[in-house]
């Protein structure tokens, strides 16, 4: 554990607390897209299977139950208690053009080919494209709610955080995880034209990110 | 190993 992981795990915290409030107090899941959380539910169930297989840390056992939970209640916030305000007519990304390759590549790219090794390595590689529904439904729309782009900001801080602490642990360990450090910086890429928005609109402006 | 570091991150 160093302080880059420690950062990355707590904005990682952040984002997803920050969305569940956002929902919660305005009982409204207007702008989010479902699609983009069923994924992370996907992402953390086949990552966090290790739990019922190796035990490893207290701290890395309670961040994976609450990761889990907090995701599958955002979930469920969405799809069914505040279902009414979700805009489905927006959240109209094709989620198979990411599953299929993601399957494919995570059969043929992988550290060992037993179904647990499979599903981290399918865990992995979709977390890299899981934003995609969201931020191709703020394109569509053309804007964000600032909370909507704050729960962003937090997500991509914390894998650009990772990024940090991979190249910490290389230097200081010589630990690297190369599935890992690809799909991140993948993932990171992702959220760069989105930083400089955050910047430039958001923090500068006031209220919603509107698109030019 | 490779396996276990992996997964201590999350």
């Amino acid at each position: 554990m160093n302080v880059f992981r420690l950062a990355g795990d707590v904005s990682h915290l952040v984002a997803i607390i920050i969305l569940l409030l956002k929902i919660w107090r305005s009982k409204s899941c207007a702008g989010i897209s479902g699609k983009s959380q069923v994924l992370f539910a996907l992402v953390f169930t086949t990552r966090y299977l290790d739990l019922f297989t190796v035990f490893i840390s207290v701290y890395n056992t309670v961040m994976k139950v609450v990761f889990l939970a907090l995701s599958y209640a955002t979930v469920y916030l969405i799809y069914m208690r505040f279902r009414n305000s979700y805009n489905s007519e927006n959240d109209t990304f094709r989620v198979e053009f990411l599953l299929v390759p993601v399957i494919g590549l995570s059969f043929l790219e992988n550290y060992a080919f037993t179904p647990l090794e499979i599903l981290w390595t399918f865990s992995i590689f979709l977390e890299a494209v899981a934003i995609m529904p969201q931020l191709f439904m703020i394109t569509k729309t053309g804007e964000a709610e600032s909370i909507t782009t704050h729960y962003l900001f937090f997500l991509g801080l914390y894998r650009a955080l990772y990024i940090a602490n991979w190249v910490w642990r290389y230097h200081t360990e010589s630990f690297y995880d190369l599935i890992a450090i690809v799909s991140g910086v993948v993932q990171t890429i992702f959220f760069c034209d989105f930083f400089y928005l955050y910047f430039t609109r958001v923090l500068r402006g006031r209220g919603k990110m509107t698109l030019p | 190993d490779r396996v276990m570091g992996g997964k201590d991150e999350l």
